[in-house]
């Protein structure tokens, strides 16, 4: 199964 | 003091209308380059990134840098009183609770302001970095929302791959599965229809199709829209605002886990 990630995980709160 | 004037408020209308679904709230934030929005939707699967620069509004002045938060169903009752062809001035004094927009009919014989109140919102800013891209597929954004629309009928997920013949968008489901081929346009005598790759290296990625169709709410803004892959980070989908600027939405990728 494919899980969804969430887009925080790519990008680095500033 | 903070004052940009629009001839074709209808601009700002289309732009309102590409992010009033995936956000309930978002901040305007203005300087002197011009207005960006930063803002992810409440499940923290997208970001969308705003940017409309100041030299693309009529008029633009911003003394100093102001943060405005806007509930966008408010304002999309207020963008509902102003005609298309309206002329739209938006003006905040300098640390106002309030923003102030004036819509002017072409021939001057109507005028009318709205204020409405500003939002304190507490905002995380994401930081993006510029990423070269493997795959960049330029599409006629109409083609992008009828392929987003027809494959979320198959399953809650599309598989977009990318390889140098083409691009392949694929869903499965319960009733079946769907796929839709688009290669690249050979000779395009409109710009706006062609179909183009460019591509370092193939990429499958596979995104929630509820997403997508929200971003295609963006397409009256442009005729073309960008999507932009590597493996294993989030998609962007570009849209550009005629001569003012653009919004990207990234969406988060689905991973097999």
């Amino acid at each position: 199964r494919t899980n969804q990630t969430s887009i925080d995980r790519f990008f680095q709160t500033l | 003091m903070f004052e940009a004037r629009l001839v074709q408020s209808s601009i700002f209308k289309k732009v309102l209308e590409a992010i009033k679904e995936l956000l309930n709230e978002a901040t305007f934030d203005c300087s002197d380059s011009g207005i960006q929005l930063q803002a992810m939707d409440s499940s923290h699967v997208s970001l969308v990134s705003l940017n409309l620069r100041s030299d693309g509004f009529d008029q633009y002045r911003c003394d100093r840098n102001l943060s405005m938060g806007i509930n966008l169903a408010s304002m999309t009752k207020i963008m509902k009183c102003a005609g298309n062809d309206d002329i739209m001035t938006m003006k905040a004094q300098d640390n106002a609770d309030s923003v102030t927009f004036m819509f002017e009919s072409p021939n001057q014989e109507k005028m009318s302001d709205y204020e409405m109140k500003l939002m304190n919102l507490d905002q995380e800013h994401l930081g993006i970095p510029e990423t070269d891209y493997s795959c960049v597929i330029k599409l006629p954004s109409a083609e992008f929302a009828r392929i987003c629309r027809d494959l979320s009928q198959f399953g809650e997920s599309v598989v977009i791959s990318c390889t140098k013949e083409g691009v392949k968008f694929s869903a499965a489901g319960d009733i079946g599965s769907a796929n839709i081929k688009l290669a690249q346009t050979a000779n395009v005598d409109k710009e706006d229809e062609a179909v183009s790759i460019e591509m370092q290296e193939k990429v499958s990625l596979t995104f929630a199709c509820r997403y997508l169709n929200y971003f295609t709410k963006a397409t009256p803004l442009s005729p073309q829209v960008c999507l932009s892959m590597s493996a294993e980070v989030p998609l962007v989908v570009e849209y550009k605002i005629g001569e003012i600027g653009h919004i990207r939405y990234y969406l988060a990728p689905k991973i097999e886990e």
